[in-house]
């Protein structure tokens, strides 16, 4: 009954059999700790972001980090090799995880990757997208929603005027990317439901 | 499980960012 983390927020899918399911847990914690800091620190850097209450900063946080970094390692999952490498720089074949325990949701982080990468974002866009992800007012716990929701249309609007100027015959790229935000509730929901599994587990 | 956030001990380490708690950053 060999154990495998098939998170690519992991250095290794492999597990040391000999480590107790506290340590595998505290490695993994290790591991995708320093991204969440990132997230973090990418927050703060989104105007009026800090200007949110405490309460609605950390709730935002709690809800989008998994979306924000789904966005941030689209990367990793390579659409055409059929592979995914983890943060450590392993790579594995879609056919590995599968047998390592992997199921709908691989299949559903690669096509979301592939879409969004298909659009071809500039950095900068690509920046604006997560900050619109993350300020979504209709998070859960959201105190102040108001608050929210009027930096949120901000960064939407910030994000359309990005897109109409740099891509003026592809009017479809904005749509596209507001059709996205759905996709990442799904991703973020079938993500806990492993999360779930694996804490069971 | 309506909180997995919690769960992870994301809670913790997004207050702790969120606050510049420098002894909680890597080296």
């Amino acid at each position: 009954n060999r154990m495998y983390l098939v998170c690519p927020m992991n250095t290794s899918a492999h597990v040391d059999p000999q480590k107790s399911g506290h340590e595998v847990w505290e490695e993994f914690s290790h591991s995708f700790t320093p991204a969440v800091r990132e997230v973090v620190e990418f927050a703060k850097k989104i105007p009026g972001f800090r200007d949110l209450s405490q309460p609605d900063q950390v709730s935002l946080l709690k809800a989008g980090t998994f979306e924000v970094l789904v966005v941030r390692f689209a990367s990793l999952f390579d659409v055409k090799d059929r592979t995914v490498t983890f943060l450590g720089g392993k790579k594995y074949s879609v056919d590995t995880l599968r047998a390592m325990g992997a199921g709908d949701l691989l299949n559903s982080m690669f096509d979301f990757s592939e879409k969004l990468i298909n659009l071809g974002l500039s950095e900068e866009e690509m920046s604006l997208f997560t900050a619109v992800v993350l300020v979504s007012a209709d998070r859960s716990g959201i105190e102040n929603v108001n608050s929210v929701e009027a930096l949120q249309e901000t960064l939407i609007r910030a994000l359309r005027s990005l897109i109409t100027k740099n891509h003026p015959n592809e009017s479809a790229i904005f749509t596209k990317l507001l059709l996205k935000l759905p996709d990442l509730r799904s991703l973020n929901n079938m993500h806990s439901e492993q999360l779930l599994a694996f804490k069971v587990h | 499980f309506s909180d997995p956030a919690s769960n992870l001990g994301l809670e913790d380490i997004i207050r702790k960012a969120l606050m510049g708690n420098l002894e909680e950053r890597p080296e």
